[in-house]
């Protein structure tokens, strides 16, 4: 594997936005691009990454190669990363580390980490990326984070109803509870305010408030965040990256009764 | 206090 990003806090952004979510990853790399999936460790919480060649300045993959990290370590590596630098990962073809390449070519300065890579056994789930939800919501990201940091201090479970009105976050405490409705709006003048909601019936979930703030720590990857709700199934909350590919994390629901 | 489910119940193994 060579595969170069023209700037290495794109990589970074990716590991930080679930780095505290999951401890460790396999990255399946292939020609179509690196794909990860990762669960927590209570298995309620599953975390997809995708990163195309698209993301890349360039990439090659001449065979399949499976990577697996812890991802604190990693983290550390990528501290370094900064948007004058590009990053290189290379993998041999009998990978046993991870060799990044930092490059600041205005700086004439050049920075080499090697990371040990772990044999990680892990049971990849199919997870249908197109996957049929009853409710769509399309949003700001910052919007959404705050509203997840707003109510999750009330309590430790968090409700998502959508209906024709618009999309309710709500949560009842012991000793306070908040809701938070959001109506579909356009904002001509800027296009990440808008919230559009498409759905074939209302649906009314309950989550963990820990996993929300799990899950926000991943919108500095995208000033949007598409929702997908269907009831008794796992929501999807999706990040989506300019230059395509993105990190989803699957949340299990809280059972109704 | 309502239960949680796991993730696992609902994909399948690929």
């Amino acid at each position: 594997l060579e595969a170069k990003f023209d700037d290495s806090t794109i990589f970074k952004k990716i590991i930080d936005s679930f780095k505290d979510s999951v401890t460790q990853i396999n990255f399946v790399c292939s020609e179509s691009g690196i794909e990860a999936q990762a669960i927590d460790d209570s298995r309620v919480l599953l975390v997809t990454v995708s990163i195309p060649p698209s993301c890349f300045e360039s990439y090659r993959c001449d065979r399949p190669t499976t990577i697996g990290v812890y991802l604190a370590s990693l983290a550390k590596l990528l501290k370094s990363a900064n948007t004058n630098s590009s990053l290189t990962l290379y993998v041999a073809d009998k990978p046993d580390e991870l060799l990044l390449l930092f490059e600041e070519p205005k700086n004439q300065k050049s920075m080499e980490y090697k990371l040990k890579l772990v044999d990680i056994t892990a049971d990849m789930l199919e997870v249908d990326s197109d996957m049929k939800s009853d409710v769509t919501v399309e949003m700001s990201s910052v919007e959404f984070t705050k509203t997840v940091r707003d109510l999750t201090q009330l309590s430790d479970s968090f409700t998502v109803s959508v209906t024709k009105d618009g999309i309710v976050f709500s949560v009842q405490g012991d000793t306070a509870q908040g809701k938070v409705l959001l109506q579909p709006r356009e904002d001509l003048a800027d296009e990440s305010n808008n919230l559009s909601i498409s759905m074939s019936k209302t649906i009314d979930l309950s989550f963990a408030s820990k996993y929300l703030l799990d899950i926000i720590k991943a919108a500095s990857i995208s000033n949007k965040i598409f929702l997908k709700f269907s009831d008794d199934t796992p929501a999807l909350f999706e990040f989506k990256m300019e230059k395509g590919g993105g990190v989803g994390f699957y949340l299990a629901p809280k059972y109704d009764d | 206090n309502i239960p949680q489910s796991e993730i696992d119940t609902f994909f399948s193994e690929n």
